[in-house]
């Protein structure tokens, strides 16, 4: 009563979107936190 | 953050964009086949509905409800929302085929509207939850929850061995349901504790830099995310760590390395149980093809996820490719053993 079950590793959407040249527009459309979070370190906590 | 989901006082994240990994099931009868991530940072199973027109349903297998003797129509709708977008759908219940074992009234979701880009690259059809109950989204019994129902395994426990190599290695990963696999480990297992049943949640002791600086120095809490591919912590101990890493950061949010210096860069230990998991940088970064050379990213992300516990990191694949898992349903504890 086991079962095994092979996991194939492919490219993260991230990764494929970067080697399309298409990461930073969708970055932008999608997750603007992202460029926010470069900045964190320059607000007071919380 | 915008992954981050606050419901029934528990946290939800799902980031499919670092997702990595994933595995063939099969839903229906006769049997539908799709390739699932198996993550243990969520609870719930969905694939892609034929009645879905989105784009990236187009570049996906899609559930034919219609052509399965033992689909069961539930009538109620689901929305998963992601970092990225959400996901909309019904629900249902079939037979679900993992490998031999045959799991009877499976709740699934279908997926019929699946906005944005995100998923038109995506290499896997849907996601297969192994976490806890209490993070699902669809109302019933999660995959493993109703396998150990069914009886269909003799231990309540499952296991996962990921491999860094992705073209020489046979397998690339596995994971046991039901066991595990003593040829995938050395030496003995670290059990620990689940500290709270909704993620693979346990408590870490710190995080320590080699040169002395650390984080998390009176204890924090940790997931255990088979979903993600990178480790995420608390954003202003990140970004400090990836100054001592000599990490800076590009205009996507990324934070790049120059692959000459990797020779000189810290380990950086992970303190659990009171047992070191150390990573060298070899290990925590990651290099992707760019061009004729290697992009050089740091294998560490910003995530800010308040919990009662105070806050989370997350050992994603940079840390479980180093490490086998295994999650013990039985006496709710993860084990970890060197891969």
């Amino acid at each position: 009563a086991m079962v095994r079950v092979a996991l194939m590793r492919v490219p993260s959407i991230r990764s494929q979107l970067r080697t399309q040249g298409l990461l930073e527009d969708f970055l932008k459309d999608h997750r603007p936190d992202m460029f926010n979070r470069r900045y964190a370190q320059c607000f007071p906590p919380g | 953050t915008p992954s981050l989901r606050l419901r029934r006082s528990s946290e939800k994240i799902y980031n499919f964009m670092d997702a990595q990994y994933y595995g063939e099931i099969s839903v229906g009868t006769p049997p539908q086949n799709f390739s699932v991530i198996f993550d243990t940072g969520s609870a719930d199973l969905w694939v892609p509905s034929s009645y879905c027109v989105s784009q990236a349903c187009a570049f996906h297998r899609r559930f034919k409800a219609f052509e399965s003797k033992t689909f069961h129509h539930d009538g109620r709708s689901f929305g998963i929302h992601y970092g990225s977008g959400h996901l909309l759908g019904v629900m249902g219940r079939d037979t679900v085929k993992i490998g031999d074992m045959t799991i009877l009234n499976q709740q699934f979701g279908e997926s019929v509207y699946e906005p944005g880009s995100a998923f038109v690259t995506a290499k896997f059809d849907g996601v297969l939850g192994l976490a806890y109950q209490s993070l699902a989204e669809i109302l019933g019994n999660p995959v493993f929850d109703n396998m150990l129902a069914q009886k269909i395994v003799d231990q309540p426990v499952f296991s996962f061995y990921l491999s860094r190599r992705t073209r020489t290695s046979n397998p690339q990963g596995e994971l046991l349901l039901g066991g595990i696999d003593e040829a995938m480990y050395n030496g003995s297992i670290n059990w620990l504790p689940v500290s709270a049943k909704r993620y693979w949640q346990v408590e870490m002791d710190s995080v320590v830099v080699q040169g002395g600086s650390s984080f998390c120095p009176i204890g924090c809490h940790a997931i255990i995310d088979t979903g993600t591919s990178l480790i995420g912590g608390p954003t202003r101990d990140v970004l400090r760590l990836q100054q001592l890493i000599g990490a800076t950061p590009t205009n996507n949010g990324e934070f790049v390395i120059d692959c000459t210096r990797l020779s000189s860069l810290p380990r950086i230990t992970f303190i659990l149980g009171g047992k070191e998991y150390t990573l060298t940088s070899e290990q925590y970064v990651r290099k992707e093809p760019f061009g004729i050379s290697d992009l050089c990213f740091s294998g560490f992300q910003a995530f800010d996820i308040i919990s009662p516990e105070g806050p989370m990191w997350i050992l994603g694949d940079v840390f479980l490719t180093e490490y086998y898992s295994i999650f013990d349903r039985g006496l709710d504890r993860i084990g970890l053993a060197q891969a």
